[in-house]
């Protein structure tokens, strides 16, 4: 475990966090992608198969529990929730996201470390992680105003990956057997959209910012 | 103490 792991597991906690305190705070998830959360919730349940079978530590054993009761937690709330579901864009979050969950088990059925049920979940994970933030991107730009709290969402996310990215550098050069070759391109494509959103999430700020100068 | 199983980050 090195510090950047450790700071990329702690944002990646927060923005999580950060959506369940807007959620019960506010009793609302207007401008929250429900297909985002539920992709999110299938990333955490196939990759912590293993959390019965291997334990690697305490840390990593709770945190493993932690993000698939919290991402549950939100998708619960958004479906079930009476007075959460009223403000869910229904018709804003449209983005079909059930061709990205085949593409990606498609994908980790051909690339895998080994060709287990277990890696073969695993790697469709990683993948599905990478593009699981589609939906929540489209749907900002749909919605056109991006509120700070989910501002704030996407941009833990992208710290939780920008960190993680430092830690495979880290682990790369101070471990001799590191070589994670699915996980860390799979973190860069997603890291990669990540900066896109941000390009043109302070794009459109800055756009803002002009005409309300004006 | 961590045993370097296959997966051992989040």
């Amino acid at each position: 475990m090195n510090i950047f792991r450790f700071a990329g597991d702690m944002t990646h906690l927060i923005s999580i966090l950060i959506l369940l305190l807007k959620i019960y705070a506010t009793k609302s998830c207007a401008g929250i992608s429900l297909k985002t959360q539920e992709l999110y919730a299938l990333v955490f349940l196939t990759r912590y198969l293993d959390l019965f079978t291997d334990y690697v530590s305490l840390y990593n054993s709770v945190m493993k529990i932690v993000f698939i009761a919290s991402s549950l937690a939100i998708v619960w709330c958004m479906r079930r929730h009476p007075l959460v579901r009223r403000s869910y864009d229904k018709d804003l979050d449209t983005f079909r996201h059930q061709y990205v969950v085949l593409a990606c088990f498609v994908l980790a059925l051909v690339l895998h470390e080994r060709f287990t049920f277990q890696e073969v979940f695993w790697a469709f994970s990683i993948y599905l992680e990478a593009v699981a933030i589609l939906p929540q991107l489209v749907l900002l730009q749909r919605s056109g105003n991006v509120d700070n709290l989910t501002g704030q969402y996407v941009l833990f996310l992208g710290a939780y990956r920008g960190l993680y990215i430092i830690n495979w550098i880290y682990r790369y050069f101070t471990e001799d057997h590191f070589a994670r070759w699915i996980a860390c391109v799979s973190g860069l494509i997603q890291t990669a959209l990540y900066a896109d959103f941000f390009y043109y999430y302070y794009l459109s700020r800055i756009k803002q910012d002009t005409i309300m100068r004006l | 103490s961590e045993k370097d199983a296959a997966h051992d980050e989040l």
